[in-house]
């Protein structure tokens, strides 16, 4: 389902090359619940956004659902991207201007969701993250882990196949955290693939197959028994 | 050294009160390392934010080393700030158009210490935290993880007595968490005082002294042996 063969992804700073990705091949199938650990500046962020269709490798090749991705223009990706992938950012990018509601309906907004529908979709996943009564609160107006639960609810808007998650439980505290895996996880046995990286073990437990990066390469994998 | 008493803090959304925080009263000595704890939601970085003298109760009264805090006026605030606080933020804060290297130097540029030693203690700063190869990168540049720790290194900078760190560790794989929190504990033995605001019990574990909130107040508090 999703498969990527020696990928590759060097940022330009200035005059110096920064390899983030030195040569990445892995396979996700559908349906997996999927874990990506390793330590800050290892190239977590890097991969998933590869994965999100968010940015292009810099070499290497990526296959989704059988479709080779560098073969699809800006335009067919940012399509791709509504459909299939709904992304947990680790800096959440909320859109300060919207609120709450606004924010978990803008995926809908751009598929051409009618109002009323994604309006009652959004209360009802602002509802599932706890947050049923700061629907009308403005990102700067939530606390840390209040942001991260909005961040997870738009994710999920579109219902997407494909849920990424960049450390979802960061700035939550334990008990709040679990609720949001074991949502994940309801999500998860549904069908939907997951995929999360995270660096708390307790989080990572979740994921049957767990994948460690180290410097953009891949250091170990595990997988629990079924 | 730091002492509240009844603090209220009442956010106003719309027609709505938000009472973030319902009567706090608390006092932490110089030299401690206090621990902040709660679920997402329950006022933690409200207090820190009024700890650290970033905003003011609604009601209550807060003493600063002696001095009433209300009495002070936005200037002399500011002013004691700079030079007693150091403030990790929960989301970092840091200035985008700026480097690394910049966004450490920036509380020493607004205490008049000269370029030359201002980049000298950026330098061993960001040495410090793992990020010497990072200094001409900018937050956009930088991982989660090391967009944090820019953070830590800035609170630093100006080698203040009292660090006020909300969720320093969140975005950092176990082992950088742990290598911050050595840090953190070396400075606390040196005699700085330390406030911490975390959800995970390891991290916890580093502060002698810890305070769960719940809905804008107290619910318990731990003190280890000494
Ligand atoms: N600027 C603001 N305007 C209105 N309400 C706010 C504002 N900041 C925080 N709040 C509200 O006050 C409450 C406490 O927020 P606070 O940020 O202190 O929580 P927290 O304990 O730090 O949570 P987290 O662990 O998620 O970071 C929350 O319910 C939040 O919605
Ligand atoms: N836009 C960028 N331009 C230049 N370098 C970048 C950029 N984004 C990331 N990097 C660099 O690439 C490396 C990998 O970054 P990445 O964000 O993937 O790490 P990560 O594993 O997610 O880390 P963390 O756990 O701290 O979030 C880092 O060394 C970082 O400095
Ligand atoms: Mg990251
Ligand atoms: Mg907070």
């Amino acid at each position: 389902m999703i498969r990527l063969e020696n990928v590759e992804k060097i940022y330009r700073v200035g005059q110096t090359d920064v390899p983030a990705l030195r040569g990445i091949s892995l396979e996700i199938r559908r349906g997996e619940f999927f874990g990506l650990l390793g330590p800050s500046g290892s190239g977590k962020s890097t991969l998933m956004n590869l994965i999100g269709c968010l940015d292009r490798p810099t070499r290497g090749r990526y296959w989704l659902d059988g479709a080779n991705v560098e073969d699809l223009d800006d335009d067919a990706l940012s399509e791709y991207r509504l459909r299939h992938l709904g992304f947990v950012f680790q800096s959440f990018n909320l859109i300060p201007q919207l609120t709450v509601c606004e924010n978990i309906e803008l995926p809908m907004y751009y598929r051409g969701v009618p109002p009323a529908e994604s309006r009652a979709r959004a209360e009802f996943l602002a509802e599932l993250v706890g947050l049923g009564e700061r629907l009308r609160h403005r990102p700067a107006e939530l606390s840390g882990g209040q942001c991260q639960r909005v961040a997870i609810a738009r994710a999920l808007a579109n219902d997407p196949p494909v849920i990424l998650a960049d450390e979802p439980t960061g700035n939550l505290d334990t008990r709040t955290g679990l609720q949001i895996m074991e949502l994940l996880g309801a999500l998860n046995r549904e069908g939907r693939t997951v995929i999360l990286v995270t660096h708390e073990p307790d989080i990572a437990a979740f994921a049957r197959r767990r994948l460690w990066l180290r410097d953009g390469l891949i250091e170990r994998e595990e997988t629990d028994a079924p």
